[in-house]
């Protein structure tokens, strides 16, 4: 028998693909499957859709799995899609937020990739694209957003795993993502997208040392949000805008959500920080969702108390 | 394509005190083939910051000797990667 697909263990793509179907069939009066596109493979780009069918509401837009190897980001877009449906009618800040928001989520952005880093190499970061004179494979597509795109010239050479692609938006996976936010800008007033590691909580903006118009209350939101999530194991993350806080880095998903006018926007870097890297122990799994989940409801909560 | 292994491969956590050590590392990343891990590439290298590679075996006794004889800050996070990704699969099947 095939094994199942768990919530506390790493799942390859097939898995994951049947679990997205489980769902829906399991809940169908509150999770809806949307097909936003394919990959440069025509691996299918699936966004979950958590919450009532009815009118327009606000909703947060999560992705995970951009990057191939931080294989504990998807497992913590699958965990929330489990808590939510799980608690709804349970837990009261659950279903507040489910009563009045939707959740769209992309539990694998970069399929191909995480797929190649499942069958091919543990270590695969970029998506699979071929590129034009070149025999390296992949972009970086957290390089490939059109925010700031060329403004950093070590991210043109596509044997580099920092690659930015041959134009913005250049990678099916990315348009197929900018293309759903645009169309759906006016109710989504969150954006949150999971990377491992270094545990960090990270802000607009990468491409310049300038502060978003709104700094101090993201900064205020991303404290209590670290504070929220050391509550349940007293695990440390630190906040900031990703220049200061990392390094300054062009193209990524975050600012561009930023930019186009999604003011609450966030990049949480999970566990853990360094020990095992990449390599998180299929144990921390759980841990490492249970205590993100705190923070992440809590960044939903006050913006849907803040926002209008 | 088989799969690939990375038996002994080893991941190196160095922190470079300064200039000199950050242009070290840059160094060491043209003669080798270093997968940075954190940052996320060589030209986000700089003094004072964590970096972590990955390196192959055979590359990583002379990583050592340049980082030992210079006297930089290093440690070995991981000390056979392919090792490391088998026991990453440590829940039981349910």
């Amino acid at each position: 028998i095939p094994k199942r697909h768990s919530y506390a263990k790493y799942n390859n793509w097939e898995k994951i693909v049947a679990w997205t179907e489980k769902m829906v069939n399991k809940h169908p009066e509150m999770v809806s499957r949307i097909k936003i596109g394919s990959t440069v493979e025509d691996n299918p780009l699936y966004v979950l859709k958590i919450g009532k069918k009815d009118k327009r509401r606000k909703s947060v837009f999560m992705d995970c799995g951009i990057h191939a190897r931080e294989w504990v980001s998807p497992a913590f877009c699958q965990w929330f899609v489990y808590q939510a449906t799980k608690t709804y009618g349970k837990n009261k800040i659950m279903t507040k937020l489910l009563d009045q928001m939707n959740f769209y989520v992309l539990p694998v952005f970069n399929v191909d990739g995480y797929i190649w880093s499942w069958t091919k190499n543990r270590m695969w970061r970029k998506n699979r694209s071929k590129n034009k004179n070149s025999k390296c494979i992949g972009t970086d597509l957290n390089r490939n957003f059109n925010a700031s795109w060329n403004s950093f010239s070590d991210t043109k050479n596509p044997c580099k795993e920092t690659f930015r692609g041959p134009a913005p938006e250049s990678e099916k996976e990315t348009k197929a993502v900018t293309d759903f936010i645009r169309s759906h800008l006016k109710s989504i007033k969150v954006y949150i997208t999971f990377h491992s590691y270094s545990q960090m909580l990270l802000l607009p903006y990468g491409y310049t040392s300038k502060l978003p118009p709104n700094y101090k209350e993201l900064a205020k939101v991303a404290k209590i949000a670290t504070d929220v999530l050391s509550t349940q194991y007293e695990t440390r993350y630190i906040y900031g805008p990703i220049e200061s806080t990392i390094y300054p880095t062009s193209g990524s998903s975050l600012d561009w959500a930023y930019d186009l006018g999604i003011k609450y926007a966030f990049a949480f870097e999970l566990r853990d920080k360094g020990k095992f890297g990449f390599l998180l122990p299929e144990s921390q799994i759980k841990p490492t969702c249970k205590e993100t989940m705190l923070a992440v409801k809590f960044i939903a909560k006050y913006v849907l108390q803040h926002t209008s | 394509i088989a799969p690939v292994r990375f038996d002994g491969e080893k991941v190196f956590r160095v922190k470079p005190q300064d200039e000199k050590q950050a242009n070290i590392i840059n160094d060491l990343a043209k003669i080798n083939e270093l997968d940075f891990w954190y940052p996320d590439a060589i030209h986000h290298v700089a003094a004072n910051m964590t970096v972590d590679f990955r390196v192959s075996e055979k590359e990583s006794q002379s990583i050592q000797f340049v980082l030992d004889q210079n006297k930089m800050h290093y440690e070995i996070l991981i000390h056979d990667l392919q090792e490391e990704i088998e026991k990453q699969f440590d829940v039981k099947e349910d």
